[in-house]
């Protein structure tokens, strides 16, 4: 099972376009192993994506050097993962009883 | 029966067995059908509901295309449940279904929904493999034949919007194709994803506008308005294309340009604060509210037979 230890959801907010071209370029960024839930579409729209523990400084720094907007959505990414499971199973238990 | 609860997220396997119990509660109403296997072998169920014989109009609705978008499967289940207590005691739904069959679809993505459920959450493609090829899936809202492999789509079998090798190649998407070109009598077709709150139609792959424009636009306005009175939940609407970003090879587009005019695609709760990972708690609200607004659509292609 993957697990997502220390990944963080960024929201990040993009005011015009020669910031959406930055930020096309963070998708581009393959070493930094991100998942974008929604790509970047239009400057109204933010966008939500999974960065990884290891890549948390680094998209960090390139969203604070090119004036980009962030915010964390998600603390921990595997606390509420594993919240859901507990739920679930829990769920289960419950519907056998 | 209150063993199943619907506020809660759910396997595949208590989702299929709620089916077949929709099925066995109301047996002169509802059935579950198999339209075929996923590419693992699962079975592709629909449920339908029907009053009459024959190929009556019909409306489709299709769940859980995106594997990850775990809201829309279980709101696709209540559904369900909600289509058959109100036959007989709500109106709408009860003339609509005295005239018309409703097939639902709630886990359009069998393959991929496991998949998300026991090695990456986040997984929202199919699972089918082609030999020579290091990735796995396909997006099956890219799959289909309306501008296949066009622009919004990616020819990379690694990116989360690779169109597929061919038009319809997933058994998933050619199942339903199948399925909906024997029946001839689909009158409407609507697709549910999340997240990002939005009431969709009509193009994808190109920003022209379909000719139905007027009426679709003012149709998913009435619904949104619909959805919000609950609520409050704020929806926008308008043609895909202008409204997210071109995207070829989408249901919707293949269903309107297949001659089913009334073709919808909702993207539920919320707008990226827990994204894939919407609590469970808010299951029903999101299910009731997309509720209202899917019965203006229904009601809407009931009053327009065309």
């Amino acid at each position: 099972k993957e697990k997502f230890n220390g990944h963080q959801v960024f929201q990040i907010k993009v005011r015009d376009g020669e910031q959406m071209n930055k930020l096309n370029e963070l998708v581009n960024m393959e070493n930094f192993k991100l998942n974008f839930w929604k790509l970047p579409t239009t400057p109204k729209r933010s966008v939500d994506v999974v960065v990884p523990s290891s890549s948390l400084k680094l998209v960090k720094s390139f969203l604070e050097s090119h004036g980009l907007e962030y915010s964390i959505s998600i603390e921990d990414l595997q606390a509420l993962l594993d919240e859901e499971i507990k739920e679930m199973k829990h769920n289960r238990g419950k519907e056998r009883n | 029966n209150g063993n199943f609860n619907y506020g809660a997220y759910h396997s595949l396997e208590e989702l299929y067995q709620e089916m077949d119990r929709i099925a066995s509660d109301y047996p002169n109403l509802a059935s579950r059908q198999e339209i075929g296997r996923s590419f693992e072998k699962r079975p592709l169920y629909v449920l339908k509901f029907s009053t009459g014989k024959g190929k009556r109009p019909a409306i489709w609705l299709n769940a859980g295309i995106h594997s990850r978008e775990w809201i829309s499967q279980a709101t696709g289940i209540w559904i369900a449940r909600k289509i058959v207590s109100d036959y007989g005691n709500e109106s709408s739904i009860t003339s609509i279904l005295d005239e018309m069959d409703i097939f639902l679809m709630p886990v359009a993505n069998p393959d991929g929904y496991v998949y998300s459920q026991t090695k990456n959450r986040f997984w929202r493609k199919t699972r089918s493999r082609v030999p020579g090829i290091q990735c796995v899936g396909v997006d099956p809202n890219r799959n289909w034949n309306a501008s296949f492999s066009g622009e919004g789509a990616s020819n990379d079998p690694c990116s989360e919007a690779y169109h597929g090798p061919k038009p319809h190649s997933e058994i998933e998407v050619k199942s339903v194709v199948d399925f909906i070109q024997n029946h001839g009598n689909f009158k409407s077709f609507i697709d549910i994803h999340s997240y990002s709150q939005l009431l969709m139609y009509p193009y994808g792959y190109t920003c022209k506008h379909p000719r139905d424009f007027a009426e679709l636009d003012q149709v998913a306005h009435r619904a949104a308005k619909a959805l919000a009175s609950l609520y409050g939940t704020s929806y926008r609407v308008g043609p895909i294309c202008s409204t997210i970003y071109m995207a070829s090879g989408s249901s919707i587009d293949w269903a309107y340009e297949n001659g089913i005019k009334y073709a919808f695609t909702f993207e539920l709760r919320d707008t990226g604060h827990y994204g894939f990972l919407l609590p469970a708690q808010q299951i029903l609200p999101t299910a009731e509210e997309t509720w209202l607004a899917l019965k203006v659509i229904m009601k809407h292609v009931h009053h327009h037979l065309y």
